[in-house]
């Protein structure tokens, strides 16, 4: 899975996230990619989020709205709103983690696994690649 | 205003443990990449919007990565993709499930988003919608690499032996 969120001169928020699957899945099995407010939301008001991971979890935790909520409606920062969502994955057994991206240029990338690939890139030109672990 | 572009390469079943210093310089290259061509889009007044898709469609076309050309393979031998977008402003959606000809699903969730008053399109009558808009079609067989294909011989052998050598293997 591949996914981008970004904040643009406008202030405005956009996500997106693309998949080729699950290796071996049967019964037109469908993960979190796809799933709004799952694996992938933006609102700018809050966030805007990508997920990454095992996604049934996701689904079932609504994970990218979930962040989004914990911050409208609790408040929480973006980091602390995404340890929150990935802890939920995790509690029930899921792996996986996040991108997001808050509407003042905050990022957060969370996560509860390894083999993860994150780079950012921000308005003073710097860019960052990191691949955990 | 500010702007800010991050990424993601997915949960990759290549970890440090197994991953060559060539294969690390490889993913480090096409993250920066695609970093670099959504922050020229972001740095010229261009839409987030613009830049999500824009980023996305160079990994789609990367191998490297579990989406558009490195897709992983299907039970059955095939290969299924799926993607969304959504943008901020107006809280408008569009995503794509199970299609298995559209070289970049993440252009063809948007042209959902923008050229459909659906949210979500799925198999063949997405593809259907796609050729319609004008997004980019490719035979199947593009999708196909020796990694992926690989992998699928893998996951059979581990299936028929009704065991994973690990429990935190994604698949993808």
């Amino acid at each position: 899975t591949v996914g981008c969120v970004a904040l643009d001169k406008q202030g405005n928020l956009a996500a997106g996230t693309s998949t080729g699957g699950m290796t071996n899945k049967k019964f037109g099995r469908i993960g979190d990619s796809p799933v709004i407010g799952a694996g992938t939301y933006a609102n700018n008001n809050t966030v805007a989020v990508s997920g990454t991971g095992w996604g049934e979890f996701y689904i079932r935790n609504v994970v990218a709205y979930d962040l989004s909520a914990l911050m409208e409606y609790k408040g929480l920062s973006v980091q602390e709103a995404g340890k929150t969502v990935i802890k939920k994955v995790g509690d029930l057994g899921g792996n996986g983690g996040l991108i997001a991206l808050d509407k003042n240029g905050n990022m957060a990338m969370p996560f509860n696994t390894e083999g993860m690939y994150r780079g950012s890139a921000t308005k003073d030109g710097r860019i960052g690649i990191l691949i955990y672990k | 205003g500010n702007y800010v572009l991050v990424i993601h390469g997915g949960a990759g079943t290549i970890t440090r443990n197994n991953m060559t210093a060539d294969m690390e310089a490889a993913y480090t290259a096409a993250l920066e990449s695609s970093l670099k061509k959504g922050y020229a889009i972001l740095q010229s007044g261009g839409s987030s919007l613009d830049a999500v898709e824009a980023c996305i469609r160079m990994l789609e076309d990367d191998s490297l990565f579990n989406a558009g050309k490195g897709a992983v393979f299907t039970h059955d031998g095939s290969n299924e993709l799926d993607a969304s977008v959504m943008d901020g402003k107006t809280l408008a959606a569009g995503a794509v499930a199970g299609v298995r000809t559209v070289r970049n699903p993440i252009t063809l969730a948007r042209a959902v988003m923008e050229k459909s008053p659906h949210v979500m399109m799925a198999g063949r009558g997405a593809e259907q919608f796609a050729k319609e808009a004008g997004i980019e079609i490719v035979d199947t067989a593009y999708f196909r690499t020796e990694k992926s294909w690989k992998g699928l011989q893998r996951a059979l052998q581990q299936d028929s032996l009704k065991a994973l050598a690990n429990p935190d293997t994604k698949f993808g």
